[in-house]
């Protein structure tokens, strides 16, 4: 681990009572590797670590710490501060219903998301209704029909003739028939460097103008993530992140590159296949996590 | 790389980051890193282009497995291959693209819808097999995947049919009861058939970091994989993370994904592979 790596590199340095140039470099170079071997992005750990460095410089050793504490101490504190330090719930304020647009990679896990929202409103009181606004992937629709009929929350019936941007519009038209007041809108899965169905998300966006626009990413995804979030996020302005299949052994390491990169709050985690597998985003758990 | 007049430090960092942002991961790049400069102290690499031909060179190995020699099914008997791997990698519209492929082969093709589990699956591979034109065998969902798998296969035998492919339940590898019912498949497939499963496919999402390798190794000791499918290299994600695993673990590539229709297929080409990755 990460803290036996330090052990000994500063166990090479005797009797330091303060963090120097030198002794800060070796452990420098450990925290890169772990970082790197946890999927954090390759500029953001070099930003990152470059960061650490000016933080460590001269500080004193606490006390109660060996110099490899104390290194992992600073780390730790800013890989939490980095990541989010005050837990982020949905933003639903404004007029009803509420909107929510899930966005994200193919097979990142938002058809599945979609359900685990809805039952999470219910569980706060909200009325949510779902509205399949994927019209290319084999029984999508199918898919989220079902996710809806088994937490017995409505589902717009979605006509595949129609654009997404229409399917959206109409169901928003019908929220009220349902009795709903808000909306999570499933749309599917796409490469951010696909231009006409990235433009289908920001026509959506432009129709709807959602409460929230959340990218659902995959966490075991390695260094292609700054890409995807970058890409979202500067066609959507994105409001909000959803972290699935949190629950694996991936060291997750994109949830420090996706937040470095688009600036945004990690909402929610996916911790699980099951509709009541979704947790609230933690920084300090993925920070541990992310330094192995 | 292309450009740059001599080799030097700031030449080996772009090279590092080229290998990094690939996902190759820490110890293949450290690898190749110290391979390269043991060459430039030799004087043997002299210049950016004897490099970058020695670095593409030596990724190229790490890639080249021989298949992996397993029986082959006897008069009558069908092509067993399994595919598996963990959640949204392609499992299924990989099957899609396998059975499409055969089918121009003019292989006569069932899907045996092994997922029984998720919302919807049966009924999205049932879409698959009437675009393709595969018969579908399953069962409702809910139902145990041995029992469609032993359906299935007692099924292609009483057709002659000659390729079986068995879709299967996304699944993280860190879920022991959910690896055990992949053994348990496993057995009934090897009960009914002898020498089955001949093929058993691990898909591997091009975007994946590191767990790539903990996916592969957790998976290939529960069932011992012949190869692997790398999709979604349509993306920007250079899927780099085969290289550590291929090295390590002795497990061919057989096709890469590179979309989302049943022709998006194509059979796993190193030199090309090697070559996207420098751009
Ligand atoms: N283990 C685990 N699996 C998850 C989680 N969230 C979703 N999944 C699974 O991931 C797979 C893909 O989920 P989907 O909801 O179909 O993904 P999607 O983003 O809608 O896929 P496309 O519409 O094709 O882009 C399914 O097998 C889900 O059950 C999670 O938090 N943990
Ligand atoms: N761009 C791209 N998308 C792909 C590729 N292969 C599969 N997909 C997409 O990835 C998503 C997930 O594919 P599935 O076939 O449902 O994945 P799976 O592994 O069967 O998923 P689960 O059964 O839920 O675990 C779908 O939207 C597919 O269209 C590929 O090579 N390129
Ligand atoms: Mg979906
Ligand atoms: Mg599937």
């Amino acid at each position: 681990s990460l803290s036996d790596k330090l052990a000994r590199t500063f166990k090479k340095l005797r009797g330091q009572g303060k963090l120097s140039e030198n002794n800060i470099q070796e452990a420098l170079k450990e925290v890169r590797i772990a970082l790197l071997e946890a999927d954090v992005n390759y500029k953001v750990v070099k930003q990152f670590v470059e960061d650490i460095r000016q933080k460590a410089m001269g500080k004193e050793v606490l006390e109660s710490l060996t110099p490899g504490q104390q290194v992992i101490k600073i780390v730790y504190g800013e890989l939490t501060r980095l990541m989010g330090e005050t837990r982020q719930e949905l933003a639903l304020t404004g007029r009803t219903p509420f909107t929510l647009m899930l966005a994200g990679l193919q097979g990142s896990g938002k058809t599945t998301t979609a359900g685990k929202l809805a039952l999470h409103l219910r569980k706060l009181g909200r009325h949510p209704y779902l509205v399949p606004a994927d019209i290319y992937r084999p029984a999508a629709i199918d898919q989220l029909q079902k996710l809806g009929s088994q937490l017995g929350v409505p589902v717009y019936g979605t006509d595949r003739k129609l654009r997404p941007e229409d399917i959206c519009v109409d169901a928003l038209s019908k929220a009220g028939t349902v009795g709903a007041d808000i909306l999570i809108m499933d749309t599917a899965g796409r490469l951010h460097i696909d231009d006409a169905l990235m433009a289908e998300l920001v026509r959506i966006k432009e129709k709807i103008l959602p409460t929230e626009i959340l990218l659902v990413a995959d966490a075991m995804t390695g260094q292609d993530a700054v890409n995807v979030a970058k890409h979202f996020n500067e066609l959507l302005d994105l409001t909000g992140i959803i972290l699935t299949k949190m629950e694996g052994d991936a060291r997750g390491g994109a949830a420090l590159s996706i937040k470095a990169v688009t600036g945004k709050p990690i909402k929610f985690i996916g911790v699980g296949e099951k509709l009541e597998a979704l947790e609230p985003f933690f920084p300090e758990r993925t920070a541990s996590r992310i330094l192995g | 790389l292309y450009g740059k007049k001599q080799i030097d430090e700031k030449l080996l960092e772009q090279i590092e980051e080229i290998l990094f942002t690939s996902d190759l991961g820490v110890a293949a790049t450290r690898e190749l890193i110290e391979t390269v400069q043991a060459g430039v102290a030799r004087k043997e690499l002299d210049q950016p282009e004897k490099l970058r031909k020695a670095l593409k060179e030596q990724i190229r190995q790490f890639l080249d497995v021989v298949d992996i020699p397993h029986s082959m099914p006897g008069p009558g008997e069908p092509y067993v291959i399994m595919v598996i791997g963990v959640n949204g990698v392609g499992k299924t519209t990989t099957i899609a693209k396998l059975g499409y492929q055969a089918r121009e082969q003019g292989k006569t093709v069932i899907f045996v819808a092994g997922d029984t589990f998720r919302a919807a699956a049966i009924e999205q591979l049932q879409v698959w097999g009437d675009r393709v034109g595969v018969e579908v065998i399953k069962q409702k969902q809910g139902s145990d995947p041995s029992a469609v798998v032993f359906d299935g296969l007692s099924s292609a035998l009483a057709k002659r049919i000659d390729v079986v492919l068995i879709d299967t339940a996304g699944r993280l590898h860190t879920k022991s009861n959910l690896m055990e019912e992949l053994e348990k498949i496993n057995r009934v497939i090897k009960r009914k058939l002898p020498g089955a499963p001949h093929e058993v496919w691990l898909v591997l999402d091009a975007t994946t970091g590191q767990n790539a390798v903990s996916q592969a190794e957790i998976f290939h000791k529960a069932l011992g994989l012949t190869g692997i499918i790398l999709t979604k290299l349509d993306g920007t994600a250079k899927g780099g993370i085969v290289v550590g695993i291929c090295r390590q673990m002795k497990i061919p590539i057989k096709f890469i994904g590179i979309g989302e229709k049943m022709d998006d297929l194509r059979p796993f080409n190193a030199p090309d592979f090697v070559d996207a990755i420098f751009g």
